[in-house]
């Protein structure tokens, strides 16, 4: 297991114990401003963990950041470690960091979907949904990203256990959805959520669920696009942006529609990069470059956040 | 482990509405020949499907058929799979 956080390698993909013993090493040598929350247990019965950055004050506005939600996203997971470690480095050094942190708690859920990541190491590489089962389901798995409430069970999800976009049988009767509803529902002041997948190169948000646009639809357009301009700005790669329905395409039961409904006015969903050849298996030397741009579109979508309270 | 030897993601074009749905088709199948990367979703956009090795000839037939535009991104995705365990292993190292 990976001793200390300097020795571990940020540049590489990691197995679930390798990622949760990082987290162990880098709550201690950062328990200043960092924190470790288990919101709940996956469906396997494996811990669901939060980092929480925080420098005082109690209920905060807050910002969400998960990654991994789709298992075989391998990109998503190390993406946001490293985003992890360049908030604790880049706090008290980048000015705008340091003011949202003075102001704002930040939340990241690094393994969203634990069992279906601690099954693409051990048996299906390209493995997407959880690990439930339930008794008359002949197939393993719902897909966690059309299990929420808002639009549940609409256009672009699928009612066939055996789909790749199964909903499941209920809103949030995944374990892993609800813990995550029951976090943000109980903290209540939430601002931000960004949601992380991969792969095309897209920056979305609502609404998945409807081509309706959203009541802030100009504002999240415009940041949107100045998120993207960031992004571009470290190694050139080039995001399409807009609200998921209009963009990619119609998806229902989705987290950033909840999100969006249930009052966080500033809900993203990226798609991060494959550069047009790898899909799911980006190669690990692409780990970096895509954390680093990734960064400043979530460094530009926060700092909005803070100067535009509500 | 699964093992992925000889399946291919293809990068496919539709042309229109009538393609798109000719691919979604796909997804319906029992048991499902094909895996969706990126799933139909508008001509605009490319879909990329992981096609199981034996179910290579099938469906480019397929594909070919029906006049879609299509090109190889992975011409094997086990190759892939492989490199990126030994370099887990070698950073591990």
């Amino acid at each position: 297991l990976e001793r200390s956080t300097s020795d571990f390698s940020y540049s590489s993909y990691h197995t679930l114990e390798e990622i949760y013993s990082w987290i162990d090493n880098f709550v201690t040598e950062h328990s200043d401003i960092v924190s470790k929350i288990q919101i709940g247990s996956s469906f396997e019965n494996r811990s669901i963990l939060v980092l929480k950055f925080s420098t005082g004050g109690s209920r905060r506005p807050a910002i969400w950041i998960d990654t991994g939600i789709h298992s075989r996203e391998w990109i998503t997971h190390a993406t946001g470690i490293w985003t992890a470690k360049k908030i604790v480095s880049e706090y008290g050094r980048d000015r705008v960091l340091t003011d949202i942190l003075k102001a704002m708690d930040i939340f990241i859920e690094l393994v969203t979907n634990p069992d279906g990541f601690a099954f693409t190491h051990s048996m299906n590489r390209l493995w997407r949904k959880n690990k439930s089962i339930r008794p008359g389901m002949f197939c393993i798995g719902v897909d966690l990203n059309r299990n929420w409430k808002s639009g549940f069970g609409g256009n672009g999800s699928n009612s066939n256990p055996c789909s790749e976009t199964y909903h499941g049988p209920s809103p949030q009767s995944e374990p892993e959805v609800a813990a995550i509803v029951d976090f943000i529902t109980a903290h209540g002041n939430f601002k931000v959520l960004i949601s992380i997948h991969s792969y095309s190169q897209m920056l979305m948000y609502p609404y998945g669920q409807s081509v309706e646009p959203v009541s802030n639809q100009k504002e999240l357009f415009r940041l949107a696009k100045a998120a993207v301009k960031a992004l571009r700005a470290v190694h050139g790669m080039e995001y399409v942006f807009g609200s998921i329905s209009t963009t990619l395409y119609t998806a229902s039961g989705i987290t950033v529609d909840w999100a969006y409904d249930s009052g966080i006015k500033y809900a993203f969903s990226f798609e991060l990069r494959d550069t047009g050849q790898y899909g799911f298996l980006l190669p690990a030397s692409q780990i970096i470059p895509t954390a680093q741009e990734t960064w400043m579109a979530i460094w530009t979508i926060m700092r909005h956040a803070l100067t535009h309270p509500y | 482990q699964v093992n992925f030897t000889g399946d291919q993601v293809l990068r496919i074009l539709a042309k229109d509405e009538t393609q798109l749905s000719l691919l979604r088709d796909l997804e319906g199948l029992k048991p499902p020949k094909v895996d969706f990367w990126r799933a139909p979703a508008r001509p605009s956009l490319p879909v990329d499907m992981r096609v199981p090795f034996s179910e290579l000839t099938d469906v480019k037939d397929y594909l070919e058929s029906h006049d879609f535009a299509y090109s190889v991104m992975i011409k094997d995705v086990q190759v892939l799979l492989d490199e990126e365990r030994e370099t887990m292993a070698k950073s591990r190292r």
